[in-house]
């Protein structure tokens, strides 16, 4: 990526890039569609031989030769597609390579974003340009293609990380996800937990099901789940119209310009017969209203630059996209192939009004190349899935959030950018948004913190990248989230922002160990039969032994207070008390706790408030103790407890909900 | 229908693989033959899980389900990119 380093604080290094052969001996597992391995992110350049630890290999197929493909950065590639094949029929390999070729980009793009050599001179069609690199460029990376043109299965899925654990990956990451199962029957969350186990850190996407209230998938709690924010770079647009309003929007769009002088502009919905051609879909426009204009197409149903497609198919010029309610004013980028920009709900609206209005509505579109120093940034993105955590409400997901939006990274030469097959352009890198977009941030910094602290355990890195996190802009006021245009809250971002060169160092962490995990199963109420199918162990709950989520060594809380379990007294007031141990992993210091909520209404005691540490490696126990009085079900309010040396802040949100 | 085969993750407690087995994919294979006649194998898991997956019926995914040291059967489950 071109930018993220620096949005994120890597630009210096800051003692992050190890420069010794043992930081490069970390490998990146991913799990997503290949790898496109002609690129310049996987040059092997300056990496010495492949760690000794490493087992794995490379695929030799018909359109991947191993010798040629993989070498001292891609050190390992597979493919695992009989659970594909069994459910969808033989491969068409006229279509899709049986091969850990990435037919479709997106696997090129999540790998070189966690772990993707230095690149100069890079860009999409000059937008984004400067050098790209993955977020740990001196570690290894290792491709599992688990996604074909069908979809991602789960007998795939953890075939590939059955091999992937075994060949010895450091840090696994997966940009997919499915629907919302208990762990036991999710096999992502199945193998995250042996995973898990044998130190490997799992960093999943959060989802792309956003803004809606507890949209998450991947929300074991051995997983890091990553939501998706924007950083402060922008391709704007901008859009005349006839009768003198100018509105913003944004594009990446590379070819020949629009002529000077104004175009007609027709509103998609008038050029069609059909109920939905508002939207632009396929086959929906009539040619001889199109022809030689600008249309305005409703965001929806299709595809974004599809709809530039159909647009170009029926004679038309130029396009305006206009988000909907349901986007609001997050402007996502997009490579089309005609000129086109993206504007939000309410510039969309205004353009609307004035197309439907003005008997001979005109209009321009003029590019204004890339923009960075975007403020205020980050701020969420709608599109990024939201909490509460359906499956365990006690545990508070999404863990953080990273980049996620108008990412420029590696891309397969085997699809243009917008990833249609009527897109006959290629490029080396592609700019696209997702929370897939996101997690290989996540997953590429745990590996640099891995490689700086072999020692920590998944947990402790997973704990310093959430309790170093920022929920905050430099002036203090709270993250945004872009679909509200108001503060974000835990249930939007955890813990909030990664910020790496601050995890390096966190001072203190919440550390969990396998037995941890068990008791959080036990604490769910599993049975035996599901803690094995759970944790591949015959292991009892203790009877005689209290398991509750509440006292799970988790790095944020989430408090539902339910007042019929946790029973009430005279005064209507709940209580629920949660305990936590912290791990010195710095200096010595005094930490004292402090605690901010968004209402008076909650009362929080930290006892003790003060904790000392001497050694590295010291343990100390605090309990958090929560009261409030009755709400009105389905109430929320937040809150951070942070414990601080003056010199580490070691922060933790928390969401209190009301059932 | 009740003959539809789709495929199953059928995960096995290792440690109570009967005597008679050397080796934990011949315990698997002897199960599955034990409730099916035509289904084959499409992955031993040794390391995240212990099991396997295959195609079957619902019945003959029951039926697996009843044998010793069957921890669970699951059916697969699509993914989506993010």
């Amino acid at each position: 990526t071109t930018r993220t380093p620096e949005f994120l604080g890597l630009s210096s290094d800051a003692g992050l890039q190890p420069q010794s052969d043992s930081g490069t001996d970390v490998v990146v597992g991913v799990l997503d569609t290949g790898v496109w391995p002609e690129i310049r992110s996987y040059d092997d350049s300056g990496f010495g031989p492949v760690p000794e630890t490493w087992k794995g290999g490379c695929d030799d197929s018909k359109n991947f030769k191993a010798a040629v493909a993989c070498n001292k950065k891609l050190i390992g590639a597979r493919f695992f597609s009989k659970g594909y094949e069994a459910s969808m029929g033989p491969i068409d390999e006229s279509k899709e390579s049986k091969s850990p070729r990435d037919d479709d980009g997106h696997g090129t793009h999540t790998s070189t974003t966690a772990a993707g050599s230095f690149v100069p001179d890079a860009s999409l069609f000059g937008f984004a340009s400067g050098t790209a690199r993955g977020m740990a460029a001196r570690a290894r990376i290792a491709v599992y293609k688990v996604c074909w043109a069908g979809g991602c299965f789960s007998s795939d899925i953890l075939a590939a990380m059955d091999k992937a654990v075994e060949d010895g990956v450091n840090v696994l990451s997966l940009s997919l996800g499915g629907g919302q199962a208990d762990y036991y029957r999710d096999g992502v969350a199945v193998g995250a937990f042996a995973a898990m186990e044998k130190g490997i850190l799992v960093s999943c996407s959060a989802g792309n099901a956003g803004p809606g209230d507890a949209t998450l998938s991947n929300v074991a709690p051995w997983i890091t789940t990553v939501g998706a924010g924007t950083i402060d770079r922008d391709f704007p647009a901008f859009i005349a119209l006839g009768n003198g309003k100018n509105y913003s929007g944004v594009s990446l769009y590379s070819g020949n310009l629009l002529p000077n002088e104004a175009l007609p502009l027709i509103y998609a919905g008038n050029a069609t017969n059909a109920t939905n051609g508002n939207l632009c879909l396929s086959g929906t426009l009539i040619p001889e209203k199109v022809a030689g204009k600008i249309v305005l197409c409703d965001r929806g149903v299709s595809p974004r630059v599809q709809k530039g497609f159909v647009v170009k198919a029926a004679g038309g010029l130029g396009m305006v996209l206009s988000n909907t309610a349901i986007n609001g004013e997050e402007l996502v980028a997009d490579a089309h192939i005609l000129p086109a920009a993206a504007v939000g709900e309410k510039m969309g609206n205004a353009i609307r009004s004035y197309a439907l209005s003005d008997p001979a509505p005109t209009a321009t579109i003029v590019f204004a190349g890339t923009k960075v120093g975007v403020q205020p940034s980050p701020v969420v993105a709608a599109f990024s899935s939201r909490g509460p955590n359906a499956i365990t409400p006690g545990i508070l997901k999404p863990d953080l959030i990273a980049p996620g939006v108008n990412i420029l990274a590696g891309w397969s030469g085997g699809v243009g950018p917008t990833g249609l097959a009527s897109d006959s352009r290629r490029t080396e890198f592609n700019i696209i948004s997702g929370t897939s977009m996101s997690c290989p941030h996540v997953s590429g910094l745990a590996a640099l913190l891995k490689g700086a602290h072999p020692d920590w355990s998944p947990a402790a890195i997973k704990s310093a990248l959430m309790t170093t996190a920022y929920d905050t802009y430099k002036g203090g006021d709270q993250l945004l989230d872009i679909s509200t245009g108001k503060p974000a809250t835990p249930f939007d971002v955890g813990a909030g922002h990664v910020d790496p060169v601050r995890a390096l160092d966190p001072g203190l962490v919440y550390d969990l160990s396998v037995e941890d995990y068990l008791g959080f199963l036990c604490a769910l109420g599993y049975t035996p039969l599901q803690v094995a199918a759970m944790s591949n162990r015959n292991f009892s709950c203790d009877s005689g032994k209290k398991h509750t989520i509440s006292d799970f060594n988790y790095p944020s809380f989430s408090v539902p207070f339910q007042t019929a379990i946790f029973g009430g007294g005279a005064s209507g007031v709940t209580t629920v008390k949660h305990t936590r141990t912290l791990t010195n992993v710095g200096t010595p210091g005094i930490y004292k706790a402090t605690v901010s909520t968004s209402t008076n209404d909650v009362k929080v005691l930290v006892e003790p408030s003060e904790l000392s540490f001497e050694q590295q490696g010291e343990k100390k126990t605090y309990t958090v103790t929560f009261s409030a009085p009755s709400q009105p079900s389905g109430s929320s309010s937040f809150g951070r407890l942070v414990w601080s040396d003056g010199r580490h802040t070691v922060s933790s949100p928390v969401a209190f909900t009301w059932t | 229908g009740a003959s539809a085969t789709k495929t199953y993750i059928v995960r096995f407690a290792r440690s109570e693989m009967p005597a008679e087995f050397v080796e934990h994919r011949h315990w698997y294979d002897a199960s599955l033959q034990a409730v099916s006649d035509s289904a084959a194998v499409l992955y031993t898991y040794d390391t995240v899980t212990h099991g396997f997956s295959a195609r079957l019926t619902p019945d003959e995914a029951e039926a697996l389900g009843n044998r010793p040291g069957v921890v669970a059967v699951i059916p697969e489950t699509r993914y989506q990119l993010h």
